[in-house]
């Protein structure tokens, strides 16, 4: 027997003056994960199950950009990805360009269980999910005001490549702006 | 990106990731997270959870290369992952969470900051940003 233990995050690439607000946020969000699985892992749950439930209610909080508050294409659309591992057997499930399905990463552990493979795509990726049953939501649901806003703002940069939310203009830090990042000031990238 | 990686009271580890990918991407981009090995990796040794900039994670097969070279090199996490960083990502920007099968904690990342918490069996509880 070994001491259990957990790790979460919510993204890289924060803005160094992201607004307290925000920040206290995220922090809310993480804690309150940490204490869910601590509490699964207390009474005897196993690892895979407590990285499925933490990751659930992580893509349910629009505060980081999977699930609800998802990032958006270029067309405004969601496509969502999310993978699954369990360490014991190696056993493994993703998927990618989900459009409907609520928490991508319990279909990815199903793609674990119940199917061959090992990772769905696309259309394939919806039906497996209605063949499974698991809960869908119109695209509505994931797209929120403020990344329909950080989607206009990228555009209008014309070169937000990575993994990293354009802020609201008042939120980037003067001060930062000698390092650089895909040819931007760091300042004007945010979290996720 | 979200992501979680766990080891129970039994010693087995495990991970996953999810996210939205990254703003204005175009359509039908695969980023690292679904990506067994690039952006999520689990086995005896380690579990680990990737975020950042994607590409970078995915020519470094980052979380992989964490577990590689405690199997391989016998590096201890901490070791490993600030290994993986600094070694694997060339000038990519990420960061990453792990835990190991002996219940140990680790993260690392070369971006100004990670949205990032811990809790163990033994007490801790942290939860940071930069």
């Amino acid at each position: 027997m070994v001491g259990w233990a957990i790790a979460v995050h919510g993204g890289a690439g924060v803005d160094p003056s992201l607004p307290a607000e925000r920040q206290e946020a995220a922090r809310r969000v993480l804690s309150r994960c940490l204490a869910l699985g601590a509490s699964a892992l207390r009474a005897g749950r196993a690892a895979v199950d407590v990285v499925e439930m933490v990751v659930r209610d992580l893509e349910t909080d629009p505060v980081f950009n999977s699930g609800r508050g998802s990032a958006l294409t270029r067309d405004g659309t969601v496509e969502m990805e999310a993978s699954i591992m369990d360490g014991r057997g190696r056993r493994c499930g993703a998927v990618s360009g989900l459009t409907t399905v609520k928490n991508p990463v319990s279909l990815a552990r199903l793609v674990m269980d119940r199917s061959p493979h090992s990772y769905l795509a696309f259309d394939g990726a919806e039906e497996f999910a209605r063949q499974q049953g698991v809960e869908v939501v119109d695209n509505s649901y994931f797209v929120t005001d403020e990344n329909v806003s950080m989607l206009k703002l990228a555009k209008e940069a014309n070169s937000i490549l990575y993994d990293y939310r354009v802020p609201i203009p008042e939120t980037c830090s003067a001060g930062a702006g000698a390092m650089q990042m895909n040819g931007l000031p760091i300042s004007i990238y945010a979290p996720e | 990106t979200v992501g979680c990686a766990v080891v129970d009271a039994n010693g087995h580890c495990a991970s996953a990731t999810s996210t939205g990918g990254l703003m204005n991407k175009m359509c039908g981009r695969i980023g690292d997270s679904p990506l067994i090995g690039a952006g999520t990796y689990a086995c005896g040794a380690c579990a680990v959870s990737c975020t950042g900039e994607g590409e970078a994670i995915i020519r470094s097969t980052l979380a992989r290369d964490v577990a590689a070279v405690m199997e391989y090199k016998g590096m201890r996490l901490q070791e490993a992952v600030d290994w993986a960083i600094k070694e694997r990502l060339d000038e990519g920007k990420a960061g990453l969470i792990a835990v190991s099968g002996d219940g140990e904690v680790a993260f690392g990342f070369n971006t100004v900051g990670m949205f990032r918490g811990c809790a163990t069996e033994q007490g801790l509880m942290e939860v940071a940003i930069w």
